[in-house]
């Protein structure tokens, strides 16, 4: 049980890093910022926990507690998705995940999973913004018929239109 | 694999059957406005998966299946205002019809997953009149171990939920204790 | 104690739907949606609590529980509003309230603020979507200011500004 | 009344001082890029109205003073990282004499507020190097509960909050238990 522990743990942890740069890398900061895990008890891990650090990029070190909405949601996502690399799950279902962040990040983040997407990762995104979902392949517009009371489904492919400048 | 669609029936804000496919597509997004379905939508691909209904916005498993009328029964307590709704809404008595025969039908969402060698799964999860769900594989009951099993065998870890974002929550991911941590990492060991 | 409490939870309770009304009054439902408060117990009010119901427009009643993140964020800001009524604060901060709207209901709130902000009721609002904060009087815009590490202040008077159309 | 301005020294994210005028504007929006200062500038407000640090996102009063270098004690326990990352820093030793600097001014923050006869109110309250803070309005220095009685006075009742809402706070107004909605009432009564 130890090893199989340590085995996610070390898969994770040697991810995390290169995720969280990929997610922060901009033209003010190419390098991105840095993230990683440590373990509060070497020995022990089960019993006691793994502590979660991020340094968004050109700023100094700080505790988790410090961070702003942004920060803290591309920090969450791109511990998940260093999770998911490990045992890869077909899809990724996200629920209005962009709500906190500022367009530049919404920019990001529409880059790694168009970057991601193939056949065997799938994402499936529940969004308000339209500079998230005006990148997907395909979509889904939920409406209210208020005539019968019930929620109805409308699928668009987007792959056929020319991108929008 | 991939999930290619699925199919609703009476199963939350969505009345009757429903069908959503995804095609080839790898990367969908679901859109609209404030309170039109979207996270029912995504509730529904949980519960097919074995998410337990508390995780799902509700307090038990038939809260889940589609509701036309105001027949909360703790709303009829809410005061007069109610009394005042049901004479406005002189068709109840056939949206009540209505209604029981919804009721008649079962809810159930079924999930059509290929698999990477290109092999259909139909997983259908319902919800019987008792309360109760089960489960079926390409139209044949099996247990739910057996369906998580199913599940597991194409990385699909119900336990782990890592790849479920559900609406509010991401943020926490990131600020959770050490402790929590360290069950997310086990859970996908 | 219990007479100042229950003139509070009269007074909020008689403006409240009012308040739900403004903020949920649409093209397509005129009447906009209704909010009322019950008491749990009207001998006791202190020891038991005060159930907040909402319906929004053209919908069945529905428990909080079910109702969804924009829905239920509305019905906060109703109740905020019809709170603040009763012993007016000068002013109000809302930070990023408007995360889980729609554009049609980012337009209803800045519609309320518009309408009643004044010289005895400020409104501070953070918000990331321009259709709310293109609508203020005033903008102050921080941004991080890396070579000497700190967060800098821009402010911007809109009002001398044509409206956008 | 009307909050006209604000004056903050060393707080938070805000290194020195820092003005900002509201005008005569009764809506004002505060706009920028993630991770700015922008919910800073609301803790900004919402301390020297005497809400305690612990809603402010700190674990106490002294983490809410502007700190330039990576000087988070729990952050070098951080691991090797830590270390490199403080060789990558050439000039940090001249960082850490800027920082002692800091550290001499006292951070506060001063809101600048016109009552409806048109009088002014600054309102400050300072963080002291004992990690304990104090009041002054209008140079005067008072007692917290003084400055409360003030502020009161103009309505403005830091126990209700109900002016306040933090960033991600708002969904859960409409959710809370019945008995806390009884608590929210009965502080504006
Ligand atoms: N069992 C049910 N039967 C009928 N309608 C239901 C049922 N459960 C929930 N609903 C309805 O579903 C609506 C909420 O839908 P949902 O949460 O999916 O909205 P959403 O599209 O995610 O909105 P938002 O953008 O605000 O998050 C509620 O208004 C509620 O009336
Ligand atoms: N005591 C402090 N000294 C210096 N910087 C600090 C201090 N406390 C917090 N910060 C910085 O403030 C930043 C967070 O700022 P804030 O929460 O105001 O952002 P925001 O503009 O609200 O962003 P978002 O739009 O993501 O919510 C953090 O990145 C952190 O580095
Ligand atoms: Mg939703
Ligand atoms: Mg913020």
């Amino acid at each position: 049980r130890q090893d199989l522990f340590m085995k996610a743990f070390n898969h994770v942890s040697n991810n995390i890093d290169e995720v969280y740069k990929e997610l922060t890398q901009s033209r003010s900061s190419p390098l991105g910022g840095s993230a990683y895990l440590t373990l509060e008890d070497e020995e022990e891990p089960f019993s006691y926990g793994i502590k979660y650090h991020i340094m968004p990029p050109l700023k100094r070190f700080r505790d988790m507690e410090n961070l702003s909405g942004g920060e803290k949601t591309i920090g969450a996502l791109a511990l998940l998705f260093a999770i998911h690399s490990f045992h890869p799950s077909p899809f990724f279902v996200l629920d209005e995940v962009d709500a906190a962040l500022d367009n530049a990040n919404v920019d990001k983040i529409a880059n790694y999973i168009t970057k991601h997407r193939g056949p065997n990762f799938q994402f499936i995104v529940i969004s308000l913004k339209n500079m998230l979902f005006e990148r997907s392949d395909s979509l889904v517009g939920i409406y209210r018929d208020q005539n019968v009371n019930s929620s109805k489904i409308l699928t668009l492919d987007l792959r056929g239109y020319a991108e929008t400048v | 694999g991939k999930l290619v669609g699925l199919e609703l029936c009476n199963f939350k804000s969505y009345k009757g059957k429903t069908q959503v496919g995804f095609g080839t597509a790898a990367f969908t997004s679901i859109i609209g406005p404030n309170g039109s379905g979207k996270s029912n939508m995504m509730d529904a691909i949980s519960f097919v998966l074995g998410v337990r209904s508390n995780q799902l916005r509700s307090r038990n498993i038939k809260s889940l299946i589609y509701r036309g009328r105001i027949n909360d029964e703790d709303d009829i307590e809410g005061g007069n205002d109610m009394d005042s709704n049901d004479e406005n809404d002189i068709d109840s008595d056939n949206e009540i019809d209505n209604d029981s025969q919804n009721d008649d039908n079962q809810a159930y969402v079924i999930a059509i997953y290929e698999k990477d060698n290109k092999d259909i799964l139909n997983l259908k999860r319902s919800i019987n009149g008792n309360g109760s769900s089960s489960f079926s594989v390409n139209g044949v009951n099996v247990s739910v171990n057996q369906y998580l099993q199913i599940l597991k065998e194409e990385n699909i870890l119900i336990k782990a939920k890592n790849f479920l974002v559900f609406q509010g929550d991401v943020e926490k991911v990131a600020s959770q204790s050490p402790l929590d941590l360290t069950n997310m990492i086990e859970n996908i060991s």
